[in-house]
């Protein structure tokens, strides 16, 4: 089961992490995590993601995952939806999340669920970290020193301010911002007209600020909210999956 | 200074605490919580807004507060924006955030934050707390036993779930949820076309499950986004403040 191999985040990985990060909830992370992730996998990537939004909506259930992790030996092995491998903070939480996230037992379970899981050689390693920077984030990043960062914002100028503190976290714990997505950039409706609902430019404001490229903007699609766990748009897929081989 | 007098959360206290809270970030919590003290300072009454929302958008810039509180002795005294007195996490921690906020120093602050303000006799103290229900929610919470919840939750029905959790916490320290307020209901176009971006009944559903009423269901609204410091939209403060004032 990989003994000796380097394990994900340890100096001679062949894993690629790449955290996906927000400066505040309900911008579109976890979407754009598991579309990601999925876009990856349908390039022929051997791709995992790893859900650490305990507070957010849950990556199993965008992606339809119907069962629960195994045990084989010591590792865990994790349960596979559109060809993606799953892990979820919540199978070490359950419904207990208040109580449990303090200190060193939340170190302990991060530790366990980035490291105790049979990856078996991924190509990607997609990180859904919490929003903002807290606790959580902050354990989370100690164990991915070499994770490329990609922030996730919706157009206004309020969320670059916001998410800007999630790149000086990044900076601090070693992480490289590798880009920016910006979500819910504008709806288009049955009038094709254009309507720009959260402002513009934040994404594009970031990425200079940040000396990264703009990814991608990707629309408000009712369909994302539904759907989500019938896979990538492919506003999403595309660019990603360019700019994350690159 | 109102020595002597019980404070806000104390018990003969005559300021009434609404604690609005929601299940995960970007449901526009923050925005519900400025409008409705805007709303209800509208209506006549003396209203207090405290942010709690440490990692959201600040509520002193979505009012347009234009400078910082000052000392009255022992006793901070908030600034003042469209009638509504704020205080902010912001003010204690400033950049410092991810260091400061772990345990006993958490604690204390937020006790400061809430008992050492000058408040002057409010009809209304509105909290916005953080989203979900990790350390800083629980440690607000203990210090506002009896305040009365308004969850905010969007259409779709796994925000509902979610949302869902922050009722179970409410419960659990002695808070009771009045009310649900949906969220970016539906967007009308150009073309007086309603479209529902993000899905429909998860506002319904909550409030059904928990027994409460539905308070409003409030649109996608640009303006709002780009002017929630230039007051509150009819329709969040209509129905909020009745409700409120119910
Ligand atoms: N581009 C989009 N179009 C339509 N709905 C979206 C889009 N991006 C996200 N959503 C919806 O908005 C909500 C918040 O997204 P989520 O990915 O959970 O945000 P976060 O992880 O930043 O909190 C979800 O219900 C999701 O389905
Ligand atoms: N009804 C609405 N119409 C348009 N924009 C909204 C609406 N409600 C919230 N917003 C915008 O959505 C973003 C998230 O709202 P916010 O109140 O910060 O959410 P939360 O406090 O739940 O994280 C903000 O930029 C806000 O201006």
């Amino acid at each position: 089961l990989g003994e000796g191999k380097p394990g994900i985040g340890e100096p001679g990985s062949s894993t690629r992490v790449v955290a996906i990060s927000s400066g505040k909830g309900g911008v579109g992370k976890s979407s754009v995590a598991s579309n990601l992730a999925v876009a990856l996998k349908r390039a022929g990537k051997n791709v995992g993601v790893v859900d650490g939004d305990i507070w957010g909506f849950s990556i199993p259930r965008m992606l339809g995952v119907a069962e629960p992790p195994v045990m084989m030996g010591e590792k865990i092995v994790p349960p596979v939806a559109h060809g993606v491998k799953v892990m979820s903070m919540d199978y070490f939480v359950g419904d207990d999340k208040a109580v449990i996230w303090r200190g060193p037992m939340l170190h302990k379970a991060i530790e366990q669920f980035l490291k105790d899981v049979f990856w078996d050689d991924l190509d990607f390693l997609i990180v859904d970290m919490p929003p903002g920077t807290g606790d959580i984030a902050i354990s989370m990043s100690q164990f991915l020193p070499r994770a490329q960062v990609v922030l996730v914002t919706t157009p206004q100028p309020t969320a670059q301010r916001v998410a800007r503190r999630a790149a000086l976290m990044a900076a601090e714990v070693d992480q490289e911002v590798i880009g920016v997505v910006e979500n819910m950039s504008w709806f288009t409706g049955d009038d094709s007209k254009r309507y720009e609902l959260f402002g513009s430019g934040g994404g594009q404001a970031l990425a200079e600020e940040l000396g990264v490229e703009l990814m991608a903007q990707v629309p408000l699609v009712p369909a994302m909210g539904r759907g989500a766990d019938e896979g990538a748009p492919v506003e999403i897929a595309a660019p990603g999956s360019e700019a994350a081989e690159a």
